[in-house]
């Protein structure tokens, strides 16, 4: 772990006390390395090292009588005040139709979270009625298979046939007025961020819905392009919040803070497993002390 | 990547950059460069340009150590069937390859068996059975929830039966942190050895391009499930490299047979070291 690197490293300063530039910049090596290994973008971790060597630096480091623990208690502060404070609250209101987007790249898990959140919408708010809406007109049998994970929740999915994205989205948004449906939750089809005409049809699609959350579904396990596909999916919706899914893996996750820090946009629920009921609340903390290994 | 100026230590550290950038990852990106340093003293290398003829030497010695230099492809038997079995992580793209592997199959003649052992995800089997109609290929199916080590029992049994020329076999995503489903994996490998004694000829690890160094976990864990004989790379027609397969071939010596460059049946291709470090490098 990061803690027995560091404590390796200063522990040949026992007796001495201070702080110097070298150690600093030995540990300096091996936090690069472990946010590296944790998959955080490259350039990101170089500002991280920047910033924590800063602070390692300063005055207060120099004092302590226990530099490794000091430094590593920087370092996480730091990691955990770049994720972002957990304040994104899913808010769901029962006398009009709350509408939710869901987007990401091919197999992230778009499909498989759109059941979860009208599960967890119906479960958590009072007098909410879900409906899948299948907008993946592309991908052989997404179509069946938002369908089959709706009718195991007893919970109804919006198809008609048409390859017109745009056609759908306006149908099931008459169809959750004359239905008394409240929460319409939109699965598209999963697409490269540098797919102009793919790209377009979400931006066309989000002026249709005008949805109240639109969530950028990745995958955990994602490496350095994970700062590529967030900023081109951001810049054009403007999303609202990030899913990470398939956390139940030994990923470290370090894409959830290049997303961060390149989009601004909080993670807002991680995917934990194939169940409905694998949706989890994102803790900044715990994400921290992941990342860091 | 622009090479200019002297050989320095700026020079390598850029040249570092793009492989970690590329999801190389740090301990074997560190190795290429120590091996690069090495060989620009031995060679007393002093050009600039020679540095990335040098770079690209080195890391496709890496990935076709023992293949004499030339990627190696799939295995072509003598026999019926050819059997390959398909795994990976969720989502990553076996399914899809499967699809575009059997119309490869087909278009040079072959007959195909594609069998439905996702027996878990929802419209799984029918996701399939679409590819297979795409493809011209025959489907052995049983319903969601059947134990996929019998649907695979069944199939093969199917297969030697039709006299069908390749057999390949769908499986679920799986993480390898899950060590039911690492063994369901093993009971597969056990159950097709069953039926025909030295399949799979091909087990293949599916891996998606966007992926980081969770690959080579992936690759270490699911090798032990069913033994590896090369990884599938799909996605590429995206921005990512795929660095990872560098590590996997490096460390635990499984080279990249096809890639996936598309979610159409003709975006299969087999994999080629030189396009692959081009990427990285231009
Ligand atoms: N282990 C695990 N698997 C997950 C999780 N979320 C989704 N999956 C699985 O990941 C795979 C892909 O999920 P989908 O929901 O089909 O992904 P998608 O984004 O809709 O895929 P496309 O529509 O093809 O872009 C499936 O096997 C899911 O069961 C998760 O949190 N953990
Ligand atoms: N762009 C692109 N998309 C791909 C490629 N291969 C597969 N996909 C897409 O990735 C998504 C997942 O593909 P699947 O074949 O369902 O993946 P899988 O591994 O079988 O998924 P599970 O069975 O749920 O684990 C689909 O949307 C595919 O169209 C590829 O090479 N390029
Ligand atoms: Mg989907
Ligand atoms: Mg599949």
């Amino acid at each position: 772990s990061l803690q027995e690197r560091f404590d390796g490293i200063f522990r040949k300063l026992k007796g001495k006390g201070k702080l110097n530039d070298d150690n600093i910049k030995e540990a300096m090596r091996e936090i690069r390395r472990a946010l590296l290994e944790a998959d955080v973008n490259f350039k990101i971790v170089k500002n991280f090292v920047d910033q924590v060597s800063e602070k390692a630096v300063g005055q207060e480091v120099m004092k302590s009588l226990t530099p490794g623990h000091q430094v590593v208690k920087i370092v996480h502060e730091q990691l955990i005040q770049l994720m972002g404070s957990q304040n994104f609250k899913l808010n769901f209101n029962d006398n009009r139709t709350n509408k939710i987007m869901m987007v990401g790249l091919q197999g992230s898990g778009k499909t498989t979270t759109s059941a979860k959140l009208a599960s967890l919408g119906r479960k958590k708010f009072k007098n909410i009625s879900p409906m899948l809406v299948a907008c993946d007109v592309y991908r052989p049998a997404a179509i069946e298979q938002l369908t089959v994970l709706g009718k195991q929740l007893d919970i109804p999915t919006f198809t008609i046939n048409t390859k017109n994205v745009v056609k759908i989205a306006k149908k099931a948004l008459k169809e959750a007025e004359s239905e008394n449906k409240n929460l319409l939750i939109f699965d598209t089809a999963g697409r490269l961020h540098i797919d102009q005409v793919l790209m377009k049809e979400l931006r066309d699609l989000k002026q249709t819905i005008q949805p109240d959350y639109i969530f950028f579904v990745a995958d955990a396990m994602t490496g350095q392009d994970a700062v590529n596909v967030a900023r081109e999916f951001n810049d054009q919706l403007e999303f609202d919040g990030v899913i990470l899914t398939k956390m139940d893996s030994d990923a470290r996750g370090g894409a959830a803070l290049s997303i961060k820090a390149v989009t601004g946009k909080p993670v807002v629920f991680l995917g934990a497993g194939e169940k409905i009921s694998d949706l989890e609340e994102f803790h900044p903390k715990r994400m921290a002390d992941r990342i860091l290994g | 990547l622009q090479l200019r100026g002297k050989i320095d230590e700026e020079l390598l550290e850029d040249l570092e950059e793009a492989l970690i950038k590329a999801d190389v990852g740090v301990e074997t990106s560190g190795d290429i460069i120590d091996k690069l340093r090495l060989r620009i003293r031995e060679e007393k290398i002093t050009e600039t340009v020679e540095i990335q003829r040098t770079i690209t030497g080195i890391i496709k010695d890496m990935m076709l150590a023992d293949y004499a230099g030339k990627e190696p492809g799939l295995k072509e038997l003598n026999s019926k069937p050819l059997v390959i079995l398909f795994t990976g992580v969720n989502g990553v793209g076996k399914t899809t390859t499967i699809g575009k592997l059997a119309k490869r199959y087909v278009d040079t003649g072959k007959s195909v068996l594609l069998i439905a052992a996702d027996t878990f995800r929802a419209a799984a089997i029918d996701q399939l059975a679409i590819w297979a109609e795409r493809a011209g290929a025959d489907i052995s199916r049983q319903n969601q929830g059947a134990d996929p080590s019998s649907v695979v029992f069944d199939g093969l049994k199917k297969a030697l039966n039709s006299n069908v020329d390749i057999v390949l076999i769908d499986t679920a995503g799986r993480q390898h942190t899950k060590i039911n489903l690492m063994n369901e994996l093993n009971k597969i490998d056990r159950t097709i050895k069953k039926v025909i004694p030295d399949a799979p000829h091909e087990s293949l690890l599916v891996v998606d391009a966007t992926t980081g160094q969770n690959a080579l976990m992936q690759a270490e864990m699911f090798g032990k499930a069913t033994n590896l004989s090369g990884v599938v790379l799909t996605k590429l027609d995206g921005t990512a490299k795929g660095g990872i397969v560098v590590g996997i071939k490096h460390q635990l010596d499984v080279p990249v047979k096809l890639i996936g460059v598309g979610e159409s049946t003709a975006d299969l291709r087999d994999f080629s070291v030189d396009e692959f470090l081009k990427a990285i490098f231009d």
